[in-house]
Formats: C-alpha cells, sequence, structure tokens
C-alpha cells in the first residue's frame, strides 16, 4: 500500500468522525443529508460482501466493518435518536433515491469485468458511490449557514477521492498489471462533483467566512 | 489476478 492511498484511508475515516462528533457533541444533524448518509451505507454493503469470501489483509477487514459500522450508527442517530432525529431538515433533503439506485444498477448490470452476482454488486458499489454525495450537495445548496463541522467533513470526503486519484496514478506507474478503467473513470467523476464545493469552501477559508453555496 | 487487484481498495 502507498502512502496516498493510506492517506486517503485515513481521510476517509477522519470524515466518519467528524460528523459522528457532530452529531453526538452537539445533539444535531442540521445540514447533513440522510440520503447520502444511506447511500453509503448500501455502498459499504454491497462493496464488502468479500468480507465473507475472500481476505486481504487485516487492515483491510477492520477498515471494512468500521465503515459499515460507523454508516449503521449515523444512519441509527438521524433515524432514531429521539433529540438528534428532531434536527434532521427533511423537507430540504428530498432527493429521490431511485434516480441514483436505478441508473446505477443499470450501468453495473451492462458494464462490469465479469457477470456474476458478486462482481455485479461490487460494479453497482462502484457507480454509486460517485453520485452518493449528490444529496448532501444539494442540502448545503439549500441551507444558509452551514457549519463548520458540516464543511469540514465533506470537505475531508473530498480529500480521500482527490488522494485515491493520486493513488492511481502511482499504481499505474509501479504495477504492471493495474488497470482499472471503470474504477478510475467513476472516481474521476466523483471528484469532479466536488470541484464546485471546494472553489467555495477555500474561498470562505481564506476570507474568514462562513461557508455558503450559492443556490 | 486483476479481479484481486480491483478489490483490493476501499
Amino acid at each position: 500500500m502507498n502512502l496516498f492511498r493510506l492517506a486517503g484511508d485515513m481521510s476517509h475515516l477522519l470524515s466518519v468522525c467528524v460528523l459522528l462528533l457532530k452529531i453526538r457533541a452537539t445533539k444535531s444533524c442540521r445540514g447533513i443529508s440522510l440520503k447520502t448518509q444511506e447511500l453509503y451505507a448500501l455502498v459499504f454493503v454491497t462493496r464488502y460482501l468479500d468480507l465473507f469470501y475472500s481476505y486481504i489483509s487485516l487492515y483491510n477487514s477492520i477498515m471494512k466493518v468500521t465503515f459499515i459500522a460507523t454508516a449503521v450508527s449515523i444512519i441509527r442517530y438521524m433515524r432514531f435518536d429521539k433529540v438528534v432525529k428532531q434536527t434532521y431538515d427533511k423537507e430540504q433533503d428530498t432527493f429521490r433515491y431511485a434516480f441514483l439506485v436505478a441508473p446505477c444498477l443499470v450501468l453495473a448490470l451492462v458494464l462490469n469485468h465479469r457477470f456474476t452476482f458478486t462482481e455485479v454488486l461490487w460494479t453497482f458499489s462502484i457507480y454509486l458511490e460517485a453520485v452518493a454525495i449528490l444529496p448532501q450537495l444539494v442540502l448545503m445548496q439549500r441551507t444558509q449557514n452551514i457549519d463548520n463541522l458540516t464543511a469540514n467533513y465533506v470537505a475531508l470526503l473530498g480529500a480521500y477521492r482527490g488522494l485515491y486519484i493520486v493513488n492511481w496514478i502511482y499504481r499505474y506507474f509501479t504495477e504492471p498489471h493495474y488497470r482499472q478503467w471503470l474504477v478510475w473513470i467513476s472516481g474521476v467523476v466523483q471528484t469532479a462533483l466536488y470541484a464546485d464545493f471546494f472553489y467555495f469552501y477555500t474561498k470562505a477559508w481564506k476570507h474568514n467566512t462562513r461557508l455558503q453555496l450559492p443556490a | 489476478q486483476r479481479r484481486q487487484l480491483a478489490h483490493d481498495e476501499l
């Protein structure tokens, strides 16, 4: 494993920590899209099915279990915690699951490396992860005051994707058989979705103002 | 082999 990949994973892990910190410490999930969180849970569950039949490393297994467990925990807070669930912007979080899930499923059935149950689900998770952030970005555009923890959460997720791209470039040159077009294209699409966010994020940071995305 | 490579990331 190279340094970029490790930094990407750590950034991903940190983003989850920041989100859990926000929810637990402030007892609020304001500005967080439950749709995005549930899509991520679906991404992890469909991708990490291989926990049952293939072992890569202890690191991989622990990370996989951690991502599934934290995703479930976040959803539990947002849906069932008496205090937290009242802070959920349900009326604003209107993105339709079907708009994202259906095209990804169709694409995974058509475009995959191998037509097997687990491989199609794995490919589906790659496509779905690319667009799962959309409900969160839409919600943030609608939210007037985006708090720092929410902004940092999304920034860390974006950093994770960016670092993975650097990791792919590195692996492309260091590992002769490393060719992953399907993963790369989805990853670039996913990272591009953050471009707009990062523009306003750095601008707010430079001027020391609160982040606000134009509608 | 190719499959294994694709699946070793998170």
